[in-house]
């Protein structure tokens, strides 16, 4: 039957609603929450 | 030896990322000192100089105190091959060719090491090669590798991008869980790597997505081998876990890969994943508003998202081998042998144990029978393209019937796999879906089946019902499907035999 | 036979690699308690976060000399934070990749000042560039010949006079006085010397 997603689309920074979805894989910490305790540095550029 | 010269080298190499920062003048001698001294200037020296360099990294791993900064010298090997495929010119080899053989040296010594430690394997220092990898390339590629001021350098990099995420793909797809299980989490680790994920999604003309497929597939090939209905090892369910996390954050940031790749993608699905199946399957192209399923006055016909075909990656034409030929010309022209020669086609020559609900084995070549019903689905929305809709929806035209006559010469098990295909097309508004469901309620209010009609209502209710009591999310299309069913005029569906039986289930329908 | 495998460079790694290839073509039927094992060392070693991070080999002395606390913390901020995301400021432009950040979230709570500090001393940095996104979603905009930030004012004049409204720029002195100054009315804008962030 499966679980109710909820939880685990906020743990991804997924909001329930449609509003603010942004990209969440850039910034993917792990495919776990037991292991996404820091923030990772995501791509970045910074001009010369 | 060679290998302690070569170990030399690199500790060398470790030391002086650590003094200054990497755009030094210093760090470009030290490569170029590297080549000219002839360290690298063999096929031979650069095997020797992979091995002692990784040899080195996993020990100094090892060693280090935990708690300190143990990934030192793995960073800075991932940094040297970046520098090295930047930096030098490639006139014997080309850098896909160089690019390749690091990789392959270094999946050498993988294997080894897994092989060799067994249970006593760590993962870590190599899982930080890669994704260190991953960063340092992603750091000289932006804009374009728009910091290379060589333009002749620049436009070779830019044509070399594919081939380095292609050949970091092709590592991963060989390193896959069932071959490497103690690389496994890593493994998950990698291919959802903000690094590597997007990139693959989003390269241009979709170059990634082939290779993304291949290793979705990987991951639902191995957990489909270690899933069984009564014991689910600990480890495989926190796989699941991961998995479900990653197959969400793909559906909110590129649903297209999803929509597009879906056939693929459930192939090799457990069916009882049945969760995963229906956040595959209910991905939406972006921008796509869509009605509310839910809502009692829908009509499909009046949707407009309807008019058009979705996009599909896979041609599920290439799996129709043997069956390719009979399927397209009854498409044509419809003719009895034709008929017989797909119904009687779709077995495999023995028994395959499976895992579905309710079922221990299966007979059917399930893929091929997906492979029918998507492709018919397919040529009937090119049909409504090329003609009108009433060639399609119609109960004459050899779409419907080829479909119906796998339910009617078939037995229960081949009825159960095809109405499952035809149920996997029922996704957000589009032709297929709104193809498949007039399929779907004509069959199930057709009264030529004889006394099997009773069986492929009940197969049509079982499928449909098992896709929609889950949490969600649902799929739009079987969703409305599903209340068409309940909607059409006649006897309810709830003074049906099979449904009395069931309590829980004549429950469900009432409260739907 | 293949001569790979005669070669002693690839042995015996190649022949490892062999057996691997095994169980891709003929899978076990049910988990052998060996392979569990490994599955569950596996687990037990599964990278996380920290292990996924940005590598940083050489740490960075900062860009321009200025008096900081011995205290000063050289450790970049990792912290997680799942609170919703200001709708607010949701403005396409800014709801991009870096908004669901903690370190993007802490600095649009920062003062110009301190954002001017991070950005001209910790150049080539992840927290320049985020720095340089929180001063460009203020309005601020980045000038390539000096390497100034300038900011655009627009003052909505009374009805009744000749223009509607009154426009002046600012400028941050960096270089001198640390402060934002006018500048002055021989001030041009030229859009191709600021830099399209």
């Amino acid at each position: 039957l499966g679980i109710d997603l909820t939880p685990v689309l906020h743990s991804l920074g997924i909001p329930s609603n449609q509003q603010g979805r942004h990209r969440v894989l850039e910034t993917f910490q792990s495919p776990w929450v037991e292991t996404s305790r820091s923030e990772v540095e995501p791509r970045f550029f910074v001009p010369e | 030896t060679d290998q302690e010269k070569m170990s030399l080298v690199f500790t060398e190499w470790v030391k002086l990322l650590q003094r200054v920062p990497d755009d030094d003048i210093s760090v470009v001698v030290f490569i170029r000192q590297m080549i000219e001294k002839g360290v690298l200037s063999s096929t031979e020296g650069m095997v020797k100089f992979t091995n002692a360099a990784l040899e080195l990294s996993v020990s100094s791993f090892k060693e280090s105190d935990p708690t300190s900064d143990v990934f030192i010298a793995t960073d800075a090997f991932s940094k040297l091959i970046v520098k090295l495929l930047i930096l030098q010119e490639f006139t014997d080899m080309t850098r896909a060719d160089y690019f390749k053989l690091m990789i392959s040296v270094i999946t050498m010594v993988i294997s080894e090491d897994h092989g060799r430690m067994r249970e006593g394997f760590n993962e870590r220092p190599y899982f930080r090669l890669i994704s260190s990898l991953l960063c340092e390339w992603e750091c000289v590629s932006g804009h374009n590798f728009i910091k290379m001021g060589d333009q002749q350098c620049r436009s070779e990099l830019v044509e070399f991008n594919f081939d380095f995420y292609n050949i970091i793909a092709s590592f991963l797809h060989s390193t896959q869980p069932i071959a490497f299980p103690g690389f496994s989490f890593a493994w998950i680790t990698l291919i959802s790597h903000r690094m590597f994920l997007p990139k693959m999604l989003r390269l241009p003309e979709k170059a990634g997505w082939a290779k993304l497929v291949l290793l979705f597939t990987d991951l639902l090939k191995f957990m489909a081998q270690y899933t069984k209905k009564n014991d689910v090892p600990d480890a495989v369910s926190v796989v699941y876990k991961g998995a479900l996390r990653i197959f969400l954050a793909v559906a909110n940031d590129a649903p297209g890969f999803l929509v597009e790749n879906h056939y693929e993608l459930l192939n090799n699905l457990p069916h009882v994943y049945m969760q995963l199946r229906n956040i595959i399957l209910s991905a939406i192209p972006k921008n796509l508003v869509v009605p509310n399923p839910y809502d009692p006055n829908l009509v499909i016909d009046d949707v407009i998202g309807c008019h058009d075909a979705p996009t599909v990656f896979y041609d599920p034409v290439q799996d129709l081998h043997a069956l390719k030929k009979p399927v397209d010309n009854y498409l044509r022209i419809p003719s009895t042998s034709l008929q017989r020669a797909i119904t009687t086609g779709i077995f495999k020559p023995e028994y395959q144990k499976d895992n579905g609900i309710g079922y221990d084995t299966v007979s059917v070549d399930t893929k091929l029978i997906n492979a029918i019903v998507f492709h018919v689905g397919i040529e009937a929305a090119l049909e409504k393209h090329k003609t009108t809709a009433t060639a399609i929806f119609n109960t004459k035209s050899s779409y419907y019937t080829l479909l119906a006559s796998l339910l009617n010469d078939g037995n229960s098990e081949v009825r159960f796999h095809v109405v499952q295909a035809i149920a996997n097309q029922l996704r957000y508004p589009n032709a297929h879906t709104h193809w498949f469901n007039y399929v779907l309620k004509n069959f199930f209010f057709a009264e030529d089946w004889g006394s099997n009609k009773a069986e492929i209502q009940e197969i049509i209710v079982r499928t449909l019902l098992e896709r929609i009591v889950t949490n969600k999310p649902h799929c739009w299309g079987a969703v409305v499907t599903f209340a068409d069913l309940l909607k059409a005029p006649g006897a309810s569906i709830t003074t049906f035999q099979f449904i009395k039986d069931v309590p829980e289930v004549e429950l469900i329908i009432k409260h739907l | 036979q293949y001569s790979a495998f005669q070669n002693p460079l690839f042995s015996p790694g190649l022949n490892y690699w062999l057996e691997t290839k095994r169980t891709l073509i003929q899978p076990h039927d049910t988990m052998p308690s060996e392979m569990a094992s490994q599955l569950e060392s596996s687990l037990l070693n599964c990278p996380d976060s920290l292990d996924a991070d940005t590598p940083s080999l050489h740490q960075d002395v900062l860009s321009m000399p200025h008096p900081t606390s011995i205290f000063f913390p050289n450790e970049t901020i990792r912290l997680v934070s799942n609170d919703p995301i200001d709708i607010s400021r949701n403005h396409p432009k800014h709801n991009d990749i870096y908004s669901g950040t903690s370190l993007a979230r802490i600095m649009s709570k920062f003062d110009l000042d301190t954002l001017f500090f991070i950005f001209y001393h910790y150049q080539g940095s992840y927290e320049q560039f985020l720095s340089a996104r929180e001063l460009t979603i203020r309005g601020w905009q980045f000038n390539k010949v000096n390497r100034c930030w300038f900011y655009k004012e627009v003052e909505k004049l009374p009805p009744g006079m000749e223009q509607s409204e009154e426009i002046s720029w600012r400028y941050f002195d960096y270089q001198k006085s640390w402060l934002a100054r006018r500048c002055g009315a021989e001030f041009v804008y030229r859009e191709e010397e600021f830099e399209r962030i």
